[in-house]
């Protein structure tokens, strides 16, 4: 907002450009707020625990983020339940919420690790990288 | 600490945990993996992984998470089942174990290395007896399948020319307390100049072990060549003592109870 009045003195082009700016920037920030995965990673290593954790130094989790606004599109991963509760909720945003960004998709991590007898363990964990992320 | 992104492909540290919060946050996770507190192995335990057990688990890891979103079956089998034998080759009393089998379905795989020292007093007994601690394991957790594995060299011993015959047995209580009584296991017949791990079945001893800890007795090796019985090492069999990498050790392979997936906090 700053600066496109500033640009818009200087030549139609400019300004033709700055709207095409505008508008990649508006889908930039829009696509920032929409549902999407964001890096999380989980450091054993951080945590002091490479003396009983022999392997992995730690794990990318991930974790979901974003709005589930109106209107839902591909990239957000939607239900079709949670397209019709996003109408619901422009007509009544105070009694329906939005739908959530949340994973849709989980794997496991193995962990390999001593015990206090030093035998050493393999342990699949199940669900803990989110794989991908959706509104639901 | 919290790291994030910075906008230039950079991270960097943008909150610094009290201690306190450091610890909620270790418990909070130390939670998630199924444990009550930190495990405190033996300090030299990060110099363990020269040992079998631990070589052999770390392998297997390997093997596993090689190809995260689908382990080749096959690849696993093919370095952890026993080779088939040729036609005619020793195979009287061995049956192929299916434990490589449960690799992908088992949630957990444990090693236990033996746990005779000097519990036992005759000598002769204590490289005969072989005993794994399984109190660590989770209750509720099924046993797929489970294996004792034993290293034989290759015999240098001129006497023994013919088959040796390895059984296992299960060391179960007799009538009187102080009585045990031997239930086969498992047995393998080998060349004498084989050299290589032997791997038993040992599947319902750990069913057995896991369910009642008590129970727990161990294994009573014997090696037989002809009628005669040997003593390990004529049998070229690495016991209590030996290289790091050959000694003994027994792998089990559980599943978890459903339950135990996740609980409400």
């Amino acid at each position: 907002r700053k600066r496109a009045p500033r640009r818009r003195q200087e030549s139609s082009n400019v300004a033709a450009t700055d709207n095409y700016e505008w508008t990649t920037y508006y889908e930039y920030k829009s696509a920032q707020r929409s549902c999407q995965r964001r890096e999380l990673y989980v450091s054993f290593k951080d945590l002091g625990w490479e003396d009983w954790i022999i392997a992995p130094d730690g794990y990318s989790a991930f974790y979901c983020y974003g709005e589930c606004a109106f209107p839902l599109n591909a990239r957000m991963n939607a239900s079709n339940h949670a397209i019709v509760q996003t109408l619901v909720n422009l007509m009544k945003p105070d009694s329906v919420p939005k739908p959530c960004c949340v994973p849709t998709k989980l794997s496991a991590i193995q962990v390999l690790y001593y015990d206090k007898n030093s035998n050493v363990i393999l342990k699949k964990y199940r669900n803990m990288i989110v794989k991908a992320c959706g509104c639901h | 600490g919290f790291y994030s992104d910075n906008g230039v492909d950079q991270t960097i540290m943008y909150r610094s945990m009290p201690k306190q919060e450091r610890n909620e946050m270790q418990q909070e996770i130390l939670s998630l993996l199924g444990l009550h507190h930190r495990p405190n192995p033996a300090s030299h335990a990060a110099n363990l992984t020269s040992y079998s057990a631990p070589r052999y688990m770390i392998d297997l890891y390997e093997t596993l998470t090689g190809d995260e979103e689908d382990v080749n079956l096959e690849t696993v089998k093919r370095r952890y089942l026993p080779q088939p034998r040729e036609r005619g080759e020793l195979a009287q009393d061995y049956t192929f174990l299916t434990s490589s089998y449960f690799v992908q379905d088992a949630d957990m795989i444990m090693s236990f290395v033996n746990q005779v020292k000097h519990e036992y007093p005759l000598r002769h007994d204590r490289d005969r007896i072989f005993r794994f601690d399984m109190s660590e394991v989770p209750l509720g957790e099924t046993v797929l399948g489970a294996e004792l594995r034993i290293y034989k060299n290759s015999s240098l011993d001129g006497h023994i020319e013919n088959n040796i015959t390895v059984n296992v047995y299960q060391l179960v209580p007799g009538i009187d307390p102080e009585d045990r009584q031997l239930v086969l296991a498992d047995s393998y017949t080998v060349s004498h100049d084989h050299a290589g791990w032997l791997t038993f079945n040992v599947t319902q001893a750990t069913q057995d072990w896991t369910s009642d800890a008590f129970a727990n007795y161990g294994f009573y090796i014997q090696a037989i060549c002809g009628h005669k019985s040997l003593e390990m090492h004529e049998a070229s069999l690495v016991t209590r003592y030996g290289p790091e990498g050959k000694l003994p050790f027994m792998v089990a392979f559980f599943a978890a109870a459903a339950q135990s997936q996740s609980h409400v906090r």
